[in-house]
């Protein structure tokens, strides 16, 4: 035997080919290529002494213990068994080609020469994942017992979601104790869904989305888990968690109602015993974005500045107070008020109230007094005082063309400060009246 | 005052009492500033420095009463740059203005007077009261007095410093009051006071003159500062308001 060095394609010729061959020879050339391919061979040029059941000269061909053929004439002749365009494949990745020729090659009287074959080779991928046939059982087995994945010099197995490759490479277990989804929306089911699920599970199911999303989950039919007339989920139960809280226990055929959780964090175990043909679940979960509460003033006087229709995540409104108010939120006088929708649906701060401006007690005035105009004592946006000099000895300063109507009159603001229409938050000055005595000397005797 | 008469309450509510180098007068203007003469402050003869005590009274017309009321302390002095106190015959700028350290509150025995605004103040023989603490006849006076002077002509003055052989002088920036023949006069103590006039069109009191200087008392003509001179200075000094 002659071993062609592995390699992904070549030629086999006969001896001294294109010269005819020589006789009384035999050989066989053994055909190999890498594994994880089978050999394909064809013949280009074949010209062998042809005979009946090709006794005298021949080829054969053999592969997997098996011949595959063997032939004797030219290819367009139709003496002898050419081979023809005929392609020879091999199962495993060896092929034998073996080349017999006897003591001569005379034909009536006159040797003939023949010159022999010119046969190409390759490697073709071998699909391994074809189902093999198994000798034992009688039967095709699949090559792996999930998935096969097959690719160019080889193959892999794989299983479906939820299962897990064993060691073996081929088999595969239930394995669903630490599914997280992470999408927007998707689906989850039970494993084999809608086919009976496995027994012995420990299944969890975690579904994890961005803060500030709140999941919903939706039941599909059918919705089937072992249960029992007069206990609650004694052999398999679905057990749905939002954020930790407990949303309940399920089983039977009754799927359970959707769900709106109010948490970006649910988890859904499953557990099955050691029988059952029920098919399981499947549910739909999608999320919204977390909504807040519509904000509402508190009072007459709070103004919720764009309100929208609907506030969300992130959204925020700001307030501010009518002219003359003050934002409160406590006791603290603000400056500014916002409130920001939260991840669990709440604002981050409550409602602020407005109070009415203060402008406090109106500063005294020298050698003056004040009196209110407005109600005595109340010292709130809009009140008004009015200040007046110790006449006749002092006199309240004007400026030239001041109204005789708003001198000394003060008015509480919206900035919560006393302020005249002329001459601003400025306080009036009481200034001596010279020249005025209240007794003049007069005299009576001339 | 010579030939006056005492005051009654409200009178004079301008008047001071001060005590600097001895008795003498002088005039509320605002409520913070007190009007009088130099030379109350810089005596001519004594050749004294400015002394560290100057007790202002106001506020009464009976000399016991107004220093119960208690003194106001002067903040600062102002005197008049033509003053000179070196010069005994001159009394050119004899005015001067003392910031009181706290604002007075006013009341019927304590008023600020005005300041004159034209000439007409000084027309000969108008009316004016010249008040003080100053000597009486031959007496100091423990109550405030007043007399009733008329301005006098400048001429009649000018001719009687003349016969009295005076050195002194006689300013545009004077005035003098009263007459020879009458004896009523300022005299010493009543240095600072004011010749105050009565503006019956604006109904105010006006004061025209700081009692400034004269020969004797009551033997002839008073001659006074003339405050219409005077009136860009002070509200330069003390400001407008004031």
């Amino acid at each position: 035997s002659i071993y062609i060095p592995q390699k992904l394609y070549g030629e086999v010729t006969s001896p001294l080919y294109p010269k005819p061959y020589p006789n009384d020879f035999e050989e066989t050339t053994v055909i190999t290529v890498p594994v994880g391919y089978r050999v394909k061979l064809v013949f280009w040029h074949f010209d062998v002494e042809p005979s009946e059941g090709c006794l005298y000269d021949y080829v054969k061909i053999s592969a997997d213990k098996k011949t595959l053929g063997r032939f004797c004439g030219q290819l367009e002749s139709p003496l002898g068994n050419p081979p023809g365009e005929k392609e020879f494949i091999s199962e495993e990745n060896k092929m034998l080609l073996t080349f017999h020729t006897d003591f001569s090659n005379e034909e009536n009287g006159t040797i003939m020469f023949y010159k022999g074959f010119l046969a190409y080779y390759q490697a073709v991928d071998r699909d391994e994942c074809e189902p093999q046939y198994n000798t034992v059982e009688g039967s095709y087995q699949p090559r792996c017992q999930q998935l096969c994945h097959n690719y160019v010099g080889g193959y892999f197995c794989s299983c479906r979601p939820g299962y897990e490759l064993q060691k073996d490479g081929r088999s595969c277990q239930a394995e669903c104790s630490s599914g997280l989804y992470t999408e927007p929306s998707g689906y989850i089911s039970s494993l084999e869904y809608p086919q009976p699920y496995p027994p012995d599970l420990r299944c969890n199911y975690s579904i994890r989305v961005e803060r500030g999303l709140t999941l919903n989950l939706k039941f599909l039919d059918p919705f089937e888990i072992d249960d029992h007339q007069q206990v609650h989920c004694p052999y398999d139960q679905l057990q749905i968690y939002a954020n930790g809280r407990n949303l309940g226990e399920f089983c039977g055929n009754q799927r359970p109602p959707d769900f709106d959780t109010r948490s970006n964090a649910v988890d859904l175990l499953f557990f099955t015993d050691e029988s059952g043909d029920s098919r399981g679940w499947k549910l739909h979960y999608t999320t919204e974005i977390i909504k807040c509460p519509q904000p509402k003033a508190l009072d007459e006087f709070t103004i919720i500045q764009d309100p929208q229709p609907q506030y969300q995540f992130r959204d925020y409104f700001i307030v501010t107070c009518k002219q003359g108010y003050q934002l409160v939120e406590g006791n603290q006088v603000l400056l500014s008020f916002t409130a920001v929708c939260q991840d669990d649906g709440t604002w981050h701060r409550a409602m602020p109230r407005c109070k009415i401006k203060d402008c406090g007690q109106p500063r005294s005035l020298s050698n003056g007094d004040f009196s209110y105009i407005t109600t005595k004592g109340v010292n709130t946006y809009e009140a008004r005082v009015q200040y007046s000099c110790h006449e006749p000895y002092y006199k309240m300063k004007t400026r030239a063309g001041s109204s005789e109507s708003v001198r000394g009159i003060y008015t509480c603001t919206a900035q919560g400060i006393w302020k005249n229409e002329e001459e601003g938050e400025k306080m009036p000055r009481c200034l001596p009246v010279c020249g005025k005595p209240v007794n003049p000397v007069t005299q009576r005797q001339r | 005052i010579i030939g006056g008469q005492k005051a009654e309450p409200g009178n004079f509510p301008w008047q001071a009492f001060t005590n600097i180098h001895g008795r003498g007068g002088g005039a509320l203007l605002g409520d913070r500033w007190i009007l009088t003469a130099a030379h109350t402050i810089y005596p001519k003869d004594q050749n004294k420095q400015d002394s560290s005590n100057k007790d202002v009274f106001l506020g009464h017309i009976d000399l016991e009463e107004i220093e119960k009321l208690g003194h106001h302390p002067v903040r600062r002095v102002i005197i008049h740059p033509d003053y000179r106190q070196d010069e005994p015959n001159n009394f050119e700028g004899d005015i001067a203005l003392m910031e009181l350290e706290n604002r007075v509150t006013l009341g019927p025995d304590l008023l600020p007077i005005c300041l004159p605004d034209n000439e007409t103040f000084y027309d000969k023989g108008l009316m004016g009261y010249v008040s003080g603490f100053g000597i009486k006849e031959d007496k100091i006076a423990s109550e405030l007095m007043f007399v009733r002077l008329p301005v006098a002509d400048r001429k009649a003055c000018q001719r009687w410093l003349r016969t009295k052989k005076s050195n002194d002088i006689f300013s545009e920036n004077m005035f003098c009051s009263g007459d020879p023949t009458i004896k009523q006069d300022a005299c010493q103590g009543d240095s600072g006071g004011v010749f105050a006039v009565r503006d019956r069109n604006r109904n105010i009191w006006v004061a025209t003159g700081i009692v400034s200087w004269g020969i004797g008392c009551g033997e002839g003509y008073g001659f006074y500062t003339k405050l219409l001179n005077y009136v860009d200075w002070i509200k330069k000094e003390i400001g407008e308001e004031d």
